[in-house]
């Protein structure tokens, strides 16, 4: 939307309400977390400002494009709104985003077939012109998240737009993430450099390789390969697919000495937040006792040329794979991450260690890997109905869970990956709390490309509500396993309880999952986590200069009743001057546009106040109330001094026989 | 003992529902589905 009054601070003041569900307000945070990854846009709870988002939970996923200035902004993440893309997709409006299909040159891109949309509903693809809307010098993006799916509004079976390049017309109305393309006009709206978030990404693809260099002290050193003897024979990047590109770096623990070590030290960074999450992919083709460390090398002013700790050791064995490993780090002073190779024994003449495709933000990592091998032919070959399991994991708390995927779908869902969560427990499991309460599960399919801000990888979140019952039962549905679950046994011949699963049928439909990078080598990953969500039970406090948030009452409660009444009750009430009509206690109300120095005010917004009028109007009731005393005090003096006239007059009067 | 097997628990219904989907079945009749226009963005339909 053009105009630089519509435009957020960088930082957006939030507030979540209380209606809102555990599992949204955890995906919302979710959201909040990619926002800071991949745009300068941060987020903060509400302390006060002038304006600010409320979050609550209405009868739909709806927003205002761009800032209103209304003060309290409504955004309504309600029943089903709770997956990340779609609370993205509504921020993005918050933020002055129109959807992609109202550009000005929508018509060069797509055809829109009148006459299959649902009856009233054709004003919902109309454009905007370019003095309303601004493309920002961003071609047409069929892949946006902004964008309309192709069966829109329809009216019966047949899609309403038809992508000029037949090529798109799947990859229309995509809810995974942000593309390309949306992040740059996010860049350009708000005048973004990078990432909030982001700390380095390298592929090795160019020979400067990313500024990293070699350590000093060290007798090896890495060396940028596109293949290496005894393996890989590709980098992972590319998987050897590109003529002339596809590279890596490489430690020849074949050709080096015993004791030898090789460090290679990425740029300088500077953390702002204080934790960050390394993500690389590691080939170990060297011998048993050969070592990957990673170290921080950490600088102050005492320590100019840097301190080096110790994070951890890369565990596991020598495997023909490229594995995914996660190092969680907490530097707090500009540092250098330090990849240290070391051969320790003797081993194969050939192989050593890889390393491609690193990534390093301020953010938590993921907790847990699922990686499932051949995933094309599992997806093509597996039966409808038919889940597979992931280990079950262990969470901080103590919990096990795992995820059951269904490769081809749940019945009546051919087509699809079906993807649930489970909890898991053991016979001899103690010191936990059923029902479960309030942790929230999520599974990520990873889109696997080599840079962390171009990832659009698809996720899903379901929370351990303790309260909830099962829908064909009076028990609990996240109870003890071992009392709602069914007894497994494991291939490795272990034996455990798996609970119910809690997911969706509709996780992610097969074209996707072979489209981007969501399956690379053959092989998918799955990124799993389960964290405790109980601290988004409670309240969000209230900022004390500020007056509380009006409680949702019929427009924001749960359900349909909310924003319909709104819409219903507010057929009849114009508001002016910017304001807007929403229901209160069940009457039609207008609430007014607001400034720092100006409010609009009035039944219809129809008068307008300011500091200015204010200060003139103490002024004038001062003066006024001077006068009036003034008057009063006049005519008092006045009278006193008439009666003691009258009073002098009336003394020659004499009074006889006073005395007598 | 486990007393019953539970049955799983679909939070999308079983159905794959767009932002205007669901909004459509919420009674909503919003611009463009989603978007809440004040006043001065009301277009002349």
């Amino acid at each position: 939307i053009i105009g630089d009054e519509y435009r957020w601070p960088k930082t957006i003041p939030y507030y979540m309400e209380d209606d809102l569900e555990i599992n949204a307000k955890g995906v919302i945070l979710k959201a909040f977390e990619q926002y800071r990854l991949k745009t300068c846009i941060d987020f903060k709870p509400w302390s006060g400002e002038s304006n600010y988002i409320s979050i609550f939970k209405g009868g739909g996923c709806f927003s205002s494009v761009g800032n209103r200035h209304v003060g309290k902004q409504r955004l309504s993440i309600g029943r089903n709104c709770d997956r990340i893309a779609t609370i993205e997709h509504e921020f993005l409006h918050a933020l002055g985003f129109w959807h992609e299909m109202s550009r000005s040159d929508r018509d060069d891109y797509v055809r829109i077939m009148w006459d299959r949309i649902s009856e009233g509903k054709e004003n919902n693809f109309k454009t905007y012109d370019d003095t309303t809307s601004s493309s920002l010098g961003v071609p047409y993006d069929y892949g946006s998240m902004m964008h309309y799916s192709k069966n829109a509004f329809r009216n019966g079976t047949e899609p309403t737009i038809i992508t000029k390049i037949p090529d798109f017309s799947d990859v229309i109305g995509q809810r995974m993430e942000f593309s390309d393309s949306d992040l740059l006009k996010l860049h350009r709206l708000y005048n973004c450099t990078q990432g909030s978030t982001f700390l380095d990404s390298c592929d090795f693809e160019r020979e400067n390789i990313c500024g990293m260099i070699q350590g000093e002290g060290d007798q090896a050193e890495w060396v940028r390969v596109a293949e290496a003897a005894g393996g890989p024979d590709t980098d992972y990047s590319n998987m050897g697919k590109c003529t002339g590109s596809g590279y890596f770096m490489h430690f020849s623990t074949g050709t080096a000495n015993n004791g030898d070590t090789a460090l290679l030290e990425s740029r300088l960074l500077y953390p702002k937040r204080g934790f960050q999450c390394l993500q690389f992919f590691y080939y170990n083709s060297a011998g048993p006792s050969d070592k990957l460390k990673i170290y921080v090398r950490e600088y102050d002013k005492a320590n100019a040329n840097g301190t080096l700790r110790f994070i951890k050791t890369i565990d596991g064995s020598p495997q023909q794979l490229w594995q995914l490993h996660h190092v969680s780090l907490d530097v707090k002073t500009k540092f250098r991450v330090v990849f240290e190779g070391s051969k320790e024994g003797t081993g194969p003449s050939t192989g050593g260690l890889s390393l491609d495709d690193i990534n390093l933000s301020e953010t938590t990592c993921p907790e847990f890997i699922w990686r499932v091998k051949n995933f094309s032919h599992v997806m093509d070959n597996t039966t409808v109905n038919t889940p597979i399991f992931s280990p079950p994991f262990t969470s901080k708390e103590g919990y096990r869970f795992q995820m059951g995927l269904y490769p081809s779908g749940k019945e009546g869902y051919p087509g699809e990956l079906s993807a649930y969560a489970h909890l898991v427990a053991s016979a001899g499991d103690s010191g936990q709390k059923w029902p479960c309460p309030w942790k929230q599960m999520t599974m990520m399919l990873m889109d696997q490309h080599p840079h962390i801000l171009k990832r659009m990888s698809n996720q899903r979140s379901v929370t351990t509500d303790p309260n909830m019952k099962a829908t064909d039962s009076q028990q609990f549905f996240w109870d003890d396993p071992r009392k709602v679950g069914s007894e497994v046994t494991d291939a490795d011949g272990s034996r455990y309880f798996r609970g119910p699963g809690a997911g969706t049928a509709v996780y992610l439909t097969h074209l996707r999952a072979k489209s981007r990078d969501f399956i690379k080598g053959g092989d998918a990953i799955f990124l799993l986590t389960m964290e405790d969500v109980s601290h988004l039970t409670v309240t969000q406090p209230v900022p004390s200069t500020a007056e509380p948030p009006i409680t949702s009452g019929p427009t924001g409660s749960t359900g349909s009743t909310g924003s319909t009444a709104t819409s219903e009750n507010c057929l009849n009430v114009q508001c002016l001057n910017e304001g807007i009509c929403m229901v209160d206690a069940g009457k039609a109300v207008c609430r007014c546009a607001v400034g720092d120095d100006w409010w609009y005010y009035g039944d219809t917004c129809q008068n307008r106040g300011s500091v200015m009028d204010k200060t003139n109007l103490a002024l004038a009731t001062s003066l006024s109330v001077l006068a009036v005393m003034l008057l009063v005090t006049v005519v008092s003096v006045i009278c006193v001094k008439k009666k003691y006239k009258k009073r002098r007059g009336d003394s020659s009067f004499i009074m006889a026989n006073v005395h007598a | 003992l486990p007393t019953e097997k539970l049955s799983d628990y679909d939070v999308d219904g079983g159905r794959d529902l767009d932002i205007f989907d669901i909004n459509e079945e919420a009674g909503l009749d919003l611009a463009e589905g989603d978007i809440v226009l004040d006043g001065r963005q009301t277009r002349n339909s």
